[in-house]
């Protein structure tokens, strides 16, 4: 059995660095040591590489600090839609979804349509039924939502209606 | 965004990335993410490649193809493959990137042009590292 290595990222920007605080900082990092561990401890006992970055995406979705999942940002009509997708590189198959708002994981949907659609790319209510159809559970759209993507949001919208006040339908 | 790119020990390489996308997008748009050669890219002969940052930039700039392409076609290391992917039209195509590569040795990247690049690896069982800033 060879080397197996795991490198995960959760996002990049530029930003004022007063705007992420030690305590936001701490659970960033708490968030990415634990999405780490969930895909190393499958490559420690000889699991796929697809498998470790299923589930340290998973993990990743599944905490409000980051973009993905749960914590998505909003779109301008306040709603979350997500996508992702992922790739083998052994059998360069792969799987990918967009204009999901019901699905919990949609690295997983990702997956499910790689091994399980004869497409590879699905989007909104096609994504959807599809789903369904792979017995997942839906979300409520309120799953997805967190007050502080809420609170910028608010702010976009605020400016906007600053910047264009007749523009009001 | 968050993503992960993988060898394991068979010798594959994976990838996986997903997205909440931008703050106040319009309804439908479409981001890296799930775009194979924007946001992901993996092939067990060459590399396996995540992106994060501008979405529309990512994706014109084709970023984790990117990294591919220099890896195969002229035969770069993945950190300078990762390098070139980060600047390549540049100067056309101005916003955040960040993109993490691994090769089919387990050499890897963590390469970005802002001054948040939130990541972590492992390597067997050495001491995992994580960080939030790109200077760490």
């Amino acid at each position: 059995m060879g080397k197996y290595v795991i490198v995960i990222h959760g996002g990049a920007v530029t930003t004022d660095p007063s705007s992420i605080p030690p305590e936001k900082e701490a659970a960033l990092k708490k968030g990415l040591e634990a999405a780490l561990h969930a895909g190393w401890e499958i490559l420690n006992r000889g699991g796929t590489a697809l498998d470790a970055v299923e589930a340290a995406v998973m993990s990743m979705e599944d905490n409000e600090l980051f973009n993905a999942g749960r914590g998505g940002m909003f779109t301008l009509n306040g709603e979350v839609e997500t996508e992702a997708s992922v790739m083998d590189g052994l059998t360069l198959r792969g799987g990918a979804v967009s204009g999901l708002k019901l699905v919990k994981n949609p690295v997983h949907l990702a997956r499910l349509v790689m091994e399980k659609c004869k497409h590879t790319f699905l989007t909104a209510e096609g994504a959807h039924e599809f789903a369904l159809a792979q017995g997942l559970m839906l979300q409520d759209p309120s799953y997805f939502k967190t007050d502080e993507q809420r609170q910028e949001w608010l702010d976009i919208i605020q400016e906007a209606e600053v910047e264009h006040p007749n523009k009001h339908d | 965004t968050v993503g992960a790119v993988a060898l394991d020990q068979h010798g594959n390489l994976a990838v996986a990335t997903s997205t909440g996308g931008i703050e106040g997008k319009l309804r439908g748009r479409v981001g890296d993410s799930c775009i194979y050669g924007g946001g992901s890219y993996a092939n067990n002969e060459v590399c396996a490649a995540s992106c994060t940052g501008d979405g529309e930039i990512i994706m014109l700039a084709a970023c984790a193809h990117e990294v591919y392409a220099l890896r195969k076609y002229k035969k770069l290391s993945i950190a300078k493959a990762a390098q070139g992917a980060v600047a390549v039209h540049a100067d056309k195509l101005q916003g955040d990137r960040g993109i993490i590569a691994i090769d089919p040795e387990g050499n890897f990247a963590i390469e970005s042009n802002t001054n948040v690049m939130r990541c972590a690896y492992r390597v067997g069982d050495d001491e995992p590292f994580v960080a939030i800033w790109k200077e760490d």
